[in-house]
């Protein structure tokens, strides 16, 4: 049977706001040693998402709020979707990471390449 | 017949020298929408690895040269390797990518865990 992104990905996810500064968004990345942030507004939407690519940016940018460098049109996945499908939609966006969001649009996990390829060999051990 | 590393790595590496600025290597990153940056001393020995979650770093820490931020031991690849063996690789040291090296150590490609996760679906298409 093909993997769902349910036993794969991380339900605990950590988040950041719209207004908060670059700064404390480094400083979440690298506490948690993690690369993505899905950016959450006060009704708890998902409006954005950062990664530390988009750190990268602000550096060469000089930006300072999320708001300036955070991708507004955020891809996403489903719990009951194939690893397959969501490995598909990241390749096609040259992204490395997806928010796992429920059918109110709420994010309950995360996924990412890392967590697919690590999978590739615990499969075949 | 399990995929090698030579199959699956891109050969066109980015890098950077250790006594360049934060700023420029964040702009390298930029322009080609990749994560990672070895690092190469003058006489072009691998001496570090910088990526964009250690420029988050250097925001969080306020650092400006890739010397302050670069991981030095680094973890890398030979092209004859198996997949299996370089995933299971970087799940066991929590990176995202590595090097490939030739029998002196040169740099000769890169291969990801993006890579890695785009090559399991196309193995099924
Ligand atoms: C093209 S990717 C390449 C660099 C890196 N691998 C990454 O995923 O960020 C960089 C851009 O993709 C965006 N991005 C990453 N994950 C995303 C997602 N799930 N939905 C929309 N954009 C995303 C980031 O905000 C960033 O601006
Ligand atoms: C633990 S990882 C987690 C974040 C991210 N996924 C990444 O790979 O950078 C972050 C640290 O791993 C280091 N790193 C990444 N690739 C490496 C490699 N091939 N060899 C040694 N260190 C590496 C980076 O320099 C960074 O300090």
């Amino acid at each position: 049977k093909e993997p769902t992104v349910r036993e794969l990905m991380r339900r605990e996810v950590v988040t950041a706001k719209p207004d908060e500064k670059v700064e404390e968004a480094a400083r979440k990345l690298i506490v948690k040693g993690i690369d993505h942030l899905p950016v959450i507004a006060e009704d708890g939407r998902l409006v954005g998402i950062v990664t530390s690519w988009d750190l990268a940016r602000a550096i060469a940018e000089r930006r300072r709020f999320l708001s300036e460098i955070m991708t507004r049109r955020v891809v996403t996945a489903r719990e009951d979707e194939t690893i397959d499908a969501v490995a598909w939609r990241m390749a096609q966006h040259s992204i490395s990471g997806v928010p796992v969001v429920d059918e109110e649009k709420k994010v309950i996990g995360i996924i990412t390449t890392d967590d697919i390829s690590k999978r590739l060999v615990e499969g075949r051990s």
